[in-house]
Formats: structure tokens, sequence, C-alpha cells
């Protein structure tokens, strides 16, 4: 039995609204730490992780590890009939082979429930290890979700390089060519404004828009995000989800052929 | 030219 009550739920609309145009089916782990769900997206370039602490729940009940496997744009179709003020509770039977999200108006008058049908999904699960990164940039999310629309519309790679000067987005294309510096900055009056690089060394790496524009649908997650990059590995860009986790995008860079 | 590598070779499958 598993019965998982988000007040924020809008929170689990934004999470959806994040990720199901880069994976298209996804099982969802329920155990005792928590509701996390792996998958890369269909050409395996990229990786989404994503993490809801069972501690953000207001109540959370999963008597044993439960992997209930998803088809996103249906999950989508589902949570969009939530309000946004909505409480939703996620509730499955073990070995069932549905899941119900119940949705509850704040006031209480109105209560809706959806059933979905579950799917069987052949995933291989990755180990990502911890890893002790090069260099890790802490900046506005928007401004990131800004840099990535604006190269796009220039080129189809941008090229990610940190120094001690800060950190710099670059892209060429048909019709020419652009760089973005982004310097450390303080914001006394507002830590989600500040540019934030810890660098331990320099490091330079090529990727592909299209996917870092994907990512930045988790924009309205949180006000800040965060790349960590080291050599020849892939980047981490990572959205904190207020008080409940994490939704961290895996992408593997581009190499000279 | 350059070549896009996978995610997967990156991280052990469990």
């Amino acid at each position: 039995m598993l019965e998982l009550r988000l007040v924020q739920g809008s929170l689990l609309k934004k999470v959806l609204d994040a990720i199901k145009d880069l994976v298209t089916d996804a099982n969802f782990d329920c155990s005792e730490s928590g509701f996390s769900l792996q998958a890369m997206d269909s050409s395996h370039v990229a990786l989404v992780a994503l993490l809801l602490r069972s501690d953000g729940f207001e109540h959370y009940r999963c008597d044993r590890n439960l992997s209930m496997g998803m088809n996103l744009t249906n999950m989508s179709k589902m949570l969009k009939c939530a309000g946004n003020d909505d409480i939703i509770t996620i509730k499955a039977d073990d070995g069932g082979d549905s899941v119900t999200f119940m949705f509850e108006s704040p006031s209480q008058d109105k209560v809706s429930d959806f059933e979905m049908k579950l799917m069987d999904i052949d995933s291989e699960h990755l180990g990502i290890p911890e890893t002790e990164y090069h260099a890790i940039v802490k900046m506005p999310s928007a401004e990131f979700a800004r840099i990535c629309r604006d190269l796009s519309t220039i080129g189809d790679t941008v090229v990610i390089s940190v120094s001690k000067d800060g950190v710099k987005f670059s892209t060429s294309g048909d019709i020419g060519s652009a760089n973005v510096v982004c310097r450390q900055n303080n914001s006394v009056d507002n830590k989600d404004n500040e540019t934030v690089i810890e660098m331990n060394e320099p490091v330079s790496l090529t990727f592909a828009l299209r996917y870092l524009n994907s990512f930045t649908k988790a924009t309205t997650l949180s006000n800040t995000v965060t790349l960590s990059m080291s050599k020849e590995l892939p980047v981490v860009v990572e959205y904190k989800i207020a008080e409940i986790g994490h939704i961290r995008f895996y992408l593997a860079p581009k190499i000279e052929d | 030219k350059r070549g896009q590598q996978s995610i997967s070779k990156f991280f052990r499958t469990q």
C-alpha cells in the first residue's frame, strides 16, 4: 500500500512539465526514503534523476518498495486536471496495475480522483558515482534559461567554459557567433540573483543546446540552477525543489570526432 | 564536426 500526500501539489505538476518532453515512459520508484525517478531520453544522451524526499510529504506511507511504470504524457494529462492550489495524493496497492491521483481543493469542497493504468517498463538503472567537480556554477535559473534560448537561435551547440574570470557560454552558426560571459557577483538583497563560481580547475565542455533548452523547463521549480562540470564528464544541471528534493539532468558532452 | 556521446557510457548499469 502506498499513500503519498503532497500539500503543494503544484510541485508535482511542475516536475511533470519539466520532464515529459525529454522522457516518454519512466518508472517511479517509491521507498522509505522517497519518491524518485531515473530515466534516459530516447536517444540515451541525457539522464534525468528526480528525488522527492519522504519528509517533504505531509503524509508518506510506503509499506514496501514499489516501482510504478508510467507514461509521462498520460500522467501529465491527469495532473493538468489538478488545480494549482490543490493537495495531491498518490495512491497505489502493492502489485496493482493502476495508480490513483487524488486532488483536493484547499477548502476541501472539491475532491477528484483520477485512476491511471500502469505499464511495464524495462529500463536499466544507472549507478551515478559521487564526483568531485572541477567547477560548480550557481546562477539564477531564469538567466540560464535566457542564455540557452538566445544562443540556440544562433547555433546548435554551446561551449561552456569556467575560468577565474567567470563562466562563458559560446556558440556559432551560419549567421555568426555569440559569447555570453557571466561574472561572479554577490547580491546583498537577494541570494537568488547571485552568480557564484567555485572552481578548482578551469573546465570547458561542449553541449547540444537542444537538451539544455529542454532542461530549462524546470526553471519554474527553482530560482537558481547549479551547473557542475568536470573535464570530459557529463554536466549536471540541478534544480532544487523547495524543502523536498531536487531534479538533476545529466548531459553527455560532445567530443571531437 | 563534434560527436555526441551516450550518457550510459559514463555510468555503470546497476
